[in-house]
């Protein structure tokens, strides 16, 4: 898996 | 921060905002799902608790306050101040049909094995499905007040422009999140149904009748 993505969406 | 995903945002806002307009003004919650709108307090409150723990933008911060804010008043209204025009009869669904499995997938398949990042993966997927409850109680009484179906319409729209947004960020920013894309086609599919009655008995009905 590709690295947690900063969830920057609401 | 594109205008597919503003304008996603912004649908998403109308729709909180139209239900809890409807149910304070009406002083009824009569033909809306208790059940669903607890669940998206439960989205919200699992999916925010980064507001605890890492500032994004004022927008972001501002929106998130604002959403928790509603989905609480509109659960509060619901079973609380307007308890008696609630539809409890109607409103049978049997959430933790959802919940349970929602809640084995985010362990299951998520980013990251950490707190944080299950309980966002856990909005997620619950996300898709919050509005069962709701398009379930509107097929038992196979009826639905033309507000409702106005905040509805918005609420599905809202995912529908997300999809559109992450085309755009996966074309312009290289950016995938194949756990929000999934729930997110699945969410605007279980609308598909609603969004086609919508626009073809909403015109000029007092109610939508649904063929139950």
């Amino acid at each position: 898996w590709q690295p947690p993505p900063s969830h920057d969406e609401l | 921060m594109n205008i597919f995903r503003l304008t996603g945002d912004l649908s998403h806002l109308a729709a909180i905002i139209i239900l809890l307009l409807k149910i304070w003004k009406t002083r009824s919650c009569a033909g809306i799902s208790g059940k669903s709108q607890i669940l998206f307090a439960l989205v919200f409150t699992s999916r925010y608790l980064d507001l605890l723990t890492s500032f994004i933008s004022l927008y972001n911060t501002t929106m998130k306050v604002i959403y928790i804010g509603c989905a609480y008043a509109t659960v509060y209204l619901i079973y609380a101040k307007f308890k008696a025009t609630y539809d409890g009869n109607h409103d049978t669904f049997r959430v933790e049909f959802l919940v349970v499995p929602v809640g084995g997938l985010a362990f299951l398949v998520n980013h990251d094995f950490s707190p944080l990042e299950i309980l966002w993966t856990f909005s997620i997927y619950l996300e898709s499905v919050a509005i069962l409850p709701q398009l379930f109680m509107i097929s038992k009484t196979g009826e639905a007040e033309t507000i409702t179906t106005h905040y509805l319409f918005f609420l599905g729209l809202y995912r529908a422009l997300y999809l559109i947004n992450w085309i755009w960020r996966f074309y312009f920013e290289g950016f995938f999140d194949m756990i929000a894309i999934v729930a997110g086609v699945v969410q605007t599919i279980l609308y598909c149904d609603f969004f086609y009655l919508y626009v073809t008995k909403g015109e000029g009905r007092s109610q939508l009748s649904i063929p139950t």
